[in-house]
């Protein structure tokens, strides 16, 4: 553990504290994509299965419980509690072509021919894509509330956290993951265009807005 | 090399 990877780690607990605080005092999960929820519960679900046979530590244990349920929690509130407040017709990203494609690349880049390490890596690639409904949603309004924004700033903040982590890792640890630094620098990569008008307008007090 | 970090990240 390193500092880098902790600050990660909390900025991702602090998107997720965001988002719920969004849709519990909105009273609406407007702006929300239900299904980058929906992919982040399955991305969970596949990486976390090894809390059956592998054991970390504390932390990692507690965080892992934390994500599969929160993320499940957002779900059930999105699909039932706010139900009324969710507009499927501009959340029209399709998931095919993106758990297919994650499917097949994990099939055939993996570390271990082995169905758990499969279904880690799968996670892996699904989740450097799983942002991209809602970015697409995001895209078409063309505007986002702030609070919106900010869940979205400290999930890119995890990713982007991430990088100096391995970096930090390969120096100290003699630790090296391609699986996981390409497909998070990737992941990085997709918020690039999100954190510039997140910074030169929501950061200086402006609606985020993309130009027309 | 790999999964050698024995995936320790979340």
């Amino acid at each position: 553990m390193n500092l880098f990877r902790l600050l990660g780690d909390l900025s991702h607990l602090a998107s997720i504290f965001i988002l719920i605080h969004k849709i519990q005092t909105t009273r609406s999960c407007r702006g929300i994509s239900f299904q980058t929820q929906a992919l982040y519960v399955t991305v969970f679900v596949a990486r976390y299965i090894d809390l059956f046979f592998r054991w970390i530590s504390l932390y990692n244990f507690f965080m892992k419980i934390f994500f599969i349920a929160s993320s499940v929690y957002i779900l059930y509130l999105m699909k039932y509690r706010y139900r009324p407040t969710h507009d499927p017709s501009i959340d029209t990203f399709k998931v095919e072509y993106l758990v297919g494609p994650a499917v097949v690349l994990s099939l055939i880049f993996n570390y271990k021919f082995e169905f758990t390490e499969i279904l880690w890596t799968f996670s892996i690639y699904l989740e450097a894509v799983a942002i991209l409904p809602q970015l697409f949603m995001l895209q078409r309004t063309g505007e986002a509330e702030t609070i919106t924004t900010h869940y979205l700033a400290a999930l890119g903040a995890y990713r982007a956290l991430y990088i100096p982590n391995w970096i930090y890792r390969y120096f100290t640890e003699d630790v090296v993951d391609p699986i996981a630094i390409v497909a998070g620098l990737v992941q990085t990569g997709l918020y690039l265009d999100f954190f510039y008008v997140y910074f030169t307008k929501v950061l200086q007090g402006q609606k985020f807005e993309l130009p027309a | 090399y790999g999964s050698a970090n024995g995936h320790d990240e979340l």
